[in-house]
């Protein structure tokens, strides 16, 4: 564990938290792609399944039951508690259009052609374009919540903070992840315009 | 037999 590391970690939970708090408190997902946290449940789904077959660390495992529980919640809120909040009709990106060829990929591309090792490879190459329909909604939207940008901002950073771990790793320990590091830079760039717009803008943004 | 890197990352 490296400091780089542990706050990308506490990034994405805060994220994470934000967004469910959101959610919640305000009893509206408006504004929230639910197509995206679909995703993210699936991210998350596909790479925790070790959770049944192995044990890393206290740490890991309740990181791992944290983000599953939190991710499935969201998708309830926002399908099902507060549905009729629901943007439905600006939340159009086509998921099938990502699951697919993500699909695909994991199985010509990956470390091990093992059910765990396509599934893990799976969720990596998801996770890195899983917040696209989020972006398309905003997009075409035109505005997102101050609190929705805060969400966006943990959330981009903490991959950005993932790809410091990796080089940290590599230098000293020798890990290395090409599989994880393609897909953590493709993930990060894909927050850059939004970066960009939320430190020049700080305030509600339109992408 | 390409060695697959070990899983202990979230």
């Amino acid at each position: 564990m490296n400091i780089f590391r542990l706050t990308g970690d506490l990034s994405h939970l805060a994220a994470i938290i934000i967004l469910l708090l959101k959610i919640w408190k305000t009893r509206s997902c408006a504004g929230i792609s639910g197509k995206s946290q679909i995703l993210f449940a699936l991210v998350f789904t596909t790479r925790y399944l070790d959770l049944l077959t192995s044990f890393i660390s206290l740490y890991n495992t309740t990181m791992k039951v944290i983000y599953i529980g939190c991710a499935y919640a969201t998708v309830y809120l926002i399908y099902m508690k507060f549905k009729a909040t629901y943007d439905g009709n600006h939340d159009s990106f086509r998921m099938e259009f990502l699951v697919v060829p993500v699909g695909g990929l994991a199985c010509l591309v990956n470390h091990d052609f093992s059910f765990l090792e396509i599934l893990w490879t799976f969720s990596i190459y998801l996770e890195s374009v899983a917040i696209l329909p989020q972006l398309f909604m905003i997009s075409k939207t035109g505005e997102a919540e101050t609190i929705t940008t805060h969400y966006l901002f943990f959330l981009g950073l903490y991959r950005a903070l993932y790809l410091f771990n990796w080089i940290w790793r590599f230098y000293f320990e020798g890990f290395f992840d090409m599989i994880a590091i393609v897909a953590g830079m493709v993930q990060t760039i894909l927050y850059c315009d939004f970066f960009y717009l939320y430190v020049t803008k700080g305030q509600g943004i339109s992408l | 037999e390409e060695e697959v890197p070990e899983k202990d990352e979230l």
